[in-house]
C-alpha cells in the first residue's frame, strides 16, 4: 500500500513539465527516504534524477519498495488536470498495475480521482560516484535558462568555460558567434539573485544546446540552478526543490574526436 | 568533429 500526499501539488505538476520532453517511460521508486526516479533519454547522452524526500510530503505511507512504471507523457496528462493550488495524493495498492493521482482543492469542494495504467518498464539504474568537481556555478534559473535559449538561436553546442574571470558561455553557428561571461557577483540582497562561482581548477566543456534547453523546463522550480563541471564527467545541472529535494540533470560532454 | 559521449560511458550500472 502507498499514499503519499502533496500539499503543494504544484511541484509534482512542474516536476512532470520539466522531465516529459527529455524522458518518455520512466519507473518511479517509491521507499521509505522519498519518491524517486533515474532515467535517461532515449540516445542514452542525458539522465535525470529526481528525489521528493518522504518528509516533504504532509502523509507518507509506503509499506515496501515499490516501482511503479509510467509513461510520462500520460501522466503529466493527468497531472494537468489538477489545479495549481490542488492538494495531490498519490495511490497504489501491492500488485496492481494502476496507480490514482486524487486531486482535491484547497477549501475541499472538489475531489477528483485519476487512475492510470502502469507499464513495466526495463531499465537499469546507474550508480552515480559522489565526486569532487573542477567548478561549481550558482546562477539565477532564469538567466541560465536565458542564455540557453538565446544561444540556440546561434548554435547548436555550447562550449562552458570556467576561469577566474567568471563562466563563459559560447557557441557558434553558421551566421556567427557568441559569447556571454557572467561573473561573480554576491552584492545583490536577494541571494537568488547571486551567481557565485568556486573553482578549484579552470575547465572547459562542450555540450549540446538541445538538452540545455531541456533541462532549463525546470525553471520553475528553483530560482537558482547550480552547474558543477568536470573535465572527466557528465555536468550536473541542479535545481533545489524547496524543502524537498532536487532535480539533477547530467549531459554527457561532446569530445574532440 | 566534436563526437557525443553517452552517460553509459561515465556511469555504470549499480
Amino acid at each position: 500500500m502507498l499514499e503519499l500526499r502533496l500539499v503543494q501539488g504544484s511541484l509534482l505538476k512542474k516536476v512532470l513539465e520539466s522531465v516529459k520532453d527529455l524522458v518518455t517511460d520512466a519507473n518511479f521508486d517509491c521507499s521509505a527516504t522519498g519518491f524517486s526516479l533515474q532515467a535517461m533519454d532515449s540516445s542514452h547522452v542525458a539522465l535525470v534524477a529526481l528525489l521528493l524526500r518522504s518528509e516533504g510530503f504532509e502523509h507518507y505511507r509506503c509499506d515496501r519498495n515499490l516501482s511503479m512504471g509510467m509513461n510520462l507523457n500520460n501522466m503529466s496528462k493527468m497531472l494537468k488536470c489538477a489545479g495549481n493550488d490542488d492538494i495531490i495524493t498519490i495511490k497504489a495498492d501491492d500488485g496492481s498495475d494502476t496507480v490514482t493521482f486524487m486531486f482535491e482543492s484547497p477549501t475541499q469542494d472538489k475531489i477528483a480521482d485519476f487512475e492510470m495504467k502502469l507499464m513495466d518498464i526495463d531499465s537499469e539504474h546507474l550508480g552515480i560516484p559522489e565526486a569532487e568537481y573542477h567548478a561549481i556555478v550558482r546562477m539565477p534559473s532564469a538567466e541560465f535558462a536565458r542564455i540557453c535559449k538565446d544561444l540556440s538561436s546561434i548554435g547548436d553546442t555550447v562550449v562552458i568555460s570556467v576561469t577566474k574571470e567568471g563562466v563563459k558561455f559560447s557557441t557558434r553557428g553558421d551566421i556567427g558567434t557568441a559569447n556571454i561571461v557572467c561573473r561573480q557577483n554576491t552584492s545583490v540582497d536577494k541571494p537568488e539573485e547571486s551567481t557565485i562561482i568556486e573553482m578549484n581548477e579552470p575547465v572547459s566543456l562542450t555540450f549540446a544546446l538541445r538538452y540545455m534547453n531541456s533541462f532549463t523546463k525546470a525553471t520553475p522550480l528553483a530560482n537558482s540552478v547550480t552547474i558543477s563541471l568536470s573535465s572527466e564527467l557528465p555536468v550536473v545541472v541542479e535545481y533545489k526543490i524547496a524543502e524537498m529535494g532536487y532535480i539533477r540533470f547530467y549531459l554527457a560532454p561532446k569530445i574532440e574526436d | 568533429v566534436n563526437q557525443q559521449r553517452q552517460i553509459t560511458s561515465f556511469f555504470t550500472p549499480g
